[in-house]
């Protein structure tokens, strides 16, 4: 049977995309086809998305929600530092150094 | 919710700066830039040990450049966008650098209906917080944050920025450990010129030098009696040119307008030449303080305004000093038992109830026995005695008393402590330790309490299962020791009473039964 394939992802998830991978919230790359996900991964990016989401609102001082809402958006938009808020070792170490 | 330290810090606390020759910013006048930068630069300087010295090089430790879009890393600008700027952790080469977005609309003096422009004060003391080592901290409000804040008008650095800024290279230092350095009329250096080349020396005629401590700078300050020479960096070299800053004479009239009072109080500023307790002060114009090896000013035995270097001292009025009375539990140096023994930095200290003695290369440092909580003000205020002190492998001091251990790194307390007994193994029971070292025969960590005694392993930050064993196995010292260290000899040392054991480390028993008397041994008596 031909694989289930989802709607392309909307301008805001995309631009969300690029600013958690930025600023170290959510790791570079994903297992994709353009903008098609590989069927089985596609629920374990969306959970890392959501959590990548809710790191970035408990980060910033926002409700926490999961979702991009208004606050979320408007956060990002803020004048802010380059450097990541995660680094990468953090990564490995699972806790912020 | 708090900072973070990113792992790598400069290994040296004299950092040099500078502003790129290269990469200037584009609408900024370089003077007004430096200026702030080095403003943002002295709020961690003011927090911490770390100096600055701005030097014409782009080998400094941080050098700062300004940059549009893609600039040679991977880390490209967005133009007039969110990101304004970056920095590199502690590090050669690049290490420590900051990078501004020259495309932002900076400003110097940023004022408060200033919507769309950017305070690169505000945003270069954040950096430099980078280029120090410290991480983002999701602390609203923290310098460390990393959304942009601007700057209040009164600032003062954060609580939570100052305590990551100070975990990694400690508080502006106290004078426990160093002395502050002292301004003196002297001569100022008379410059020669050698010319290398041609081997020749050509040397300046000498202008005679009077030393006014008048107004010498009447241009300057022209209602000021009396000017101090030299005159120390001013903290605030931008918001209060005209006050000169003296580091901690806060009791000095700093009016500009009235000749200078001098405080009779103060034992810096006598009016006149005097001995008091064979010390002899001359006249203090200007005010200079006598040096003393540790302490800012002589420890007069048996004085309380010595427990409170914030009192003044008042020689001449005998009437108004309070009656001395000597601290009960203050020990007799000569004729005590001691709490703990250990060496610390290749020095020997012994505690004895809240007091304790140091004894360097050149025999006991004067002004001891002092209080612990005066070397250690992380301690407990009613504390009574310690129990066991040692230096640990990784230099931390860990400092045991009752059923807890607080660990110091020289003399700030590690976050996370003081920690109980058991987190470390030892039993819930044990009620406190009565020795603890580092034994220089295998390098491991004992801990010793009673009848029993225990190896710790530092790396796994606990005591090892097949223990405790029975103190019977350090023939000749019996139980209930009072304390135990390695003497710089390699030699281990029991301390129990007023006397002490010569311990032989490869037979395991004392070198002789009967233990000589600790105080003319250890402090010269």
């Amino acid at each position: 049977a031909p694989t289930r394939s989802r709607p392309t992802r909307s301008a805001h998830h995309e631009s969300a995309r690029g600013y958690l991978e930025t600023f170290g919230y959510l790791k570079k790359g994903r297992p994709e086809v353009g903008n098609l996900l590989l069927v089985d991964s596609e629920q374990a990016y969306e959970d890392d998305f959501r959590i990548a989401i809710k790191t970035l609102q408990e980060f910033g001082g926002i409700p926490v929600t999961g979702e991009i809402d208004e606050a979320t958006k408007a956060l990002m938009k803020q004048k802010r530092c380059g450097r990541p808020d995660r680094e990468e070792d953090e990564e490995q170490h699972g806790h912020r150094r | 919710k708090r900072f973070a330290v990113q792992g790598e810090k400069w290994k040296h606390t004299n950092l040099t700066w500078s502003l790129s020759s290269v990469r200037r910013p584009s609408q900024l006048d370089p003077y007004g830039t430096r200026s702030v930068l080095s403003r943002a630069l002295d709020v961690w300087a003011q927090a911490s040990r770390l100096t600055f010295t701005e030097v014409n090089s782009d080998d400094a430790d941080i050098v700062v450049s300004f940059a549009k879009r893609y600039h040679d890393d991977a880390y490209p600008f967005d133009g007039r966008g969110s990101i304004l700027a970056h920095a590199f952790f502690p590090g050669s080469g690049r290490g420590g650098d900051a990078h501004f977005d020259d495309d932002e609309l900076w400003l110097l003096q940023p004022r408060d209906d200033d919507e769309d422009g950017t305070s690169l004060f505000a945003v270069a003391v954040h950096e430099f917080g980078h280029s120090l080592g410290l991480s983002h901290s999701s602390v609203k409000g923290a310098l460390m944050f990393p959304w942009y804040q601007g700057i209040q008008p009164n600032f003062v650095l954060p609580e939570d920025d100052r305590n990551g800024i100070q975990q990694m290279y400690g508080p502006k230092t106290s004078n426990k450990w160093a002395r502050i350095p002292y301004y003196r009329p002297q001569e100022p250096p008379q410059t020669t010129t050698t010319t290398t080349t041609t081997t020749t020396t050509t040397t300046t005629t000498r202008k005679p030098y009077i030393h006014h401590h008048h107004n010498r700078h009447p241009e300057r300050y022209p209602n000021r009696a009396y000017t101090p020479y030299p005159r120390t960096p001013s903290r605030y070299p931008s918001y209060y040119p005209e006050r000169p800053y003296y580091p901690d004479r806060r009791h000095y009239n700093t009016s500009d307008d009235h000749p200078r009072r001098t405080n009779h109080h103060h034992p810096y500023s006598r009016p006149t030449e005097t001995t008091t307790h064979g010390t002899t002060y001359r006249p203090r114009y200007p005010h200079v303080r006598p040096e003393y090896p540790t302490n800012p000013r002589p420890h007069y035995p048996n004085d309380p305004s010595q427990d409170n270097p914030r009192k003044p001292y008042y020689p001449e009025k005998t009437t108004q000093r309070p009656t001395t009375t000597t601290p009960s539990d203050k020990p007799d140096t000569c004729d005590t038992s001691y709490d703990a023994v250990a060496l610390i930095r290749g020095e020997l200290f012994i505690f004895k109830n809240r007091y304790h003695w140091r004894i360097g290369a050149r025999g006991r440092y004067s002004g001891y026995p002092m209080e612990i909580t005066r070397m250690w003000s992380s301690l407990p205020k009613n504390l009574t005695h310690v129990d066991a002190v040692y230096e640990r492998p990784d230099r931390k001091i860990a400092i045991f008393i009752g059923k807890e251990l607080y660990l110091f790194d020289s003399q700030y307390l590690l976050p996370g402590y003081p920690k109980p007994l058991r987190t470390f193994g030892l039993p819930e029971s044990l009620e406190k330790l009565d020795a603890a070292m580092v034994w220089g025969h295998n390098g491991n960590t004992y801990f010793y309490s009673g009848t029993m005694y225990w190896k710790y392993d530092e790396e796994k930050g606990r005591v090892d299962y097949d223990y405790p064993r029975n103190m019977a196995m350090w023939k000749g010292v019996g139980n209930n020791i009072d304390s135990v260290f390695q003497w710089k000899d390699g030699k281990t040392y029991f301390f129990k009473g007023k006397g002490f054991w010569k311990f032989n480390d490869l037979q395991m028993q004392v070198e002789n039964e009967r233990p000589s008397l600790s105080a003319s041994f250890w402090m010269g008596c």
